[in-house]
């Protein structure tokens, strides 16, 4: 469902040049559940926003279910980020003067579904993240785990087929972990493509293959949990 | 050097109240090297914003360095925070149209630092966190790892009594994670009392001793690793 190939990603020129990403090539079959590990600055966000279409790659081609992104106007991306990738930001990226349900019903309203809908299927994701009672809250009225939660709930709502969530576990004790990775495995069941980039490894233990990354591009492809 | 008194904090007021602590009293020690561990929303951040001076308490006293803060102008408040106390905050709060460098610079600036010295300790402290070749981009243009870095890097420079650190690892890798807990070590080694908020058992276990936080009260306190 998701091909790269021969990715790259400088930023600068001449010798100032990063060469964030160097040639990375992947593929994420429908429903696959994947970790992405890597030291800090290896590359992964940088991939992670290539594949969510939030990114154009420097080089290289990605074809998202077989159509090749880089040749898409930027309204269709715009569709394809709304309607099939969900996405959990490493910085949660929400909205300051919303509300934690006004952030989570955004992306539905773009997509169109009904106002009664959206407020039902925003509470259920809140209350399933655990925020039952915080749903008025706004981000700064949220602590950090409680922010991330929020933005999980977002990426949720318009139920994508690809959810990419990077470090989503980053700001959550043990226990919340491991409901989230609870929600995570159902999505999988479900046949949501799950791909999570995580610096924990009783997180990507997880999953069914973990990738590593180094210096902007894949070392290796192996099996979790630890072959 | 902290001691905390029946420490409360209320947002909101009547049935909508919220007790994000709720009668909190700790005690830490002159160069003690402490971890608070506890649920998602348990009140730590809140708990470290009183202890750095960021946040009053609805009630309660709070003494630092036998001090009652909550008697002290707010002159004498922003001199302790910027000389006494170093913070990492779990949403690092860097400036984002300031390099890595200016960031850095920033708390010497205020504590009247000559420019020389400022640039000196900043580029080291930068050093130190593995991000030289990083100095010059502004926070846009560095991963979260690295941006959580040069905030490590910030609450170091003006050589504090107290480093607050809340979850100062959670966007690191393994590897980054062990050189600034070697850092940590090593401030703590030189008399530094070190108060961090972390989620992973790996990085507590360093400590001396590990205070855990539910529904905003210490629930005990013990010594690390597992008792
Ligand atoms: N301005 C506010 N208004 C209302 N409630 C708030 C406000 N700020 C924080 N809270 C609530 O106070 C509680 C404690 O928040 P705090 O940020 O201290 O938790 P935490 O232990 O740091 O959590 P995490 O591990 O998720 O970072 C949370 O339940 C939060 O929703
Ligand atoms: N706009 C930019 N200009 C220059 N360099 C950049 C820019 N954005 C990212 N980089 C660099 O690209 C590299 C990869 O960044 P990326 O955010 O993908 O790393 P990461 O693997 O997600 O790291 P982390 O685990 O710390 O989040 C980093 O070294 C970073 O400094
Ligand atoms: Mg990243
Ligand atoms: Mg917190």
């Amino acid at each position: 469902v998701v091909r790269l190939e021969e990715i790259t990603k400088v930023y600068g020129s001449g010798d100032m040049a990063v060469h964030a990403l160097a040639g990375v090539n992947l593929n994420i079959k429908k429903g696959e559940y994947c970790a992405i590990m890597g030291a800090s600055g290896s590359g992964k966000s940088t991939m992670m926003n290539v594949i969510g279409c939030l990114d154009r790659p420097s080089a290289g081609r990605y074809y998202l279910e077989n159509l090749d992104v880089s040749q898409l106007p930027e309204d269709d991306l715009a569709r394809i980020r709304n309607l099939q990738i969900g996405f959990v930001f490493q910085q949660f990226h929400l909205l300051s003067q919303l509300s934690a349900l006004d952030n989570v019903m955004l992306p539905m309203v773009y997509a169109g579904v009904s106002s009664r809908d959206r407020r039902d299927r925003a509470e259920d994701a809140l209350i399933r993240v655990g925020l039952k009672d915080r749903m008025l809250n706004k981000p700064t009225q949220l602590s950090g785990g409680q922010q991330q939660r929020v933005a999980i709930a977002r990426a949720l709502v318009n139920r994508p087929v690809i959810l990419l969530a990077d470090e989503p576990t980053g700001a959550l004790d043990s226990r919340t972990t491991q409901e989230v990775m609870e929600l995570f495995s159902e999505l999988h069941q479900a046949g949501i493509a799950v791909i999570m980039v995580t610096h924990e490894p009783d997180v990507a233990r997880l999953t069914e293959r973990i990738v590593w990354v180094k210096d902007g591009a894949i070392l290796h492809n192996r099996l979790a949990p630890d072959d």
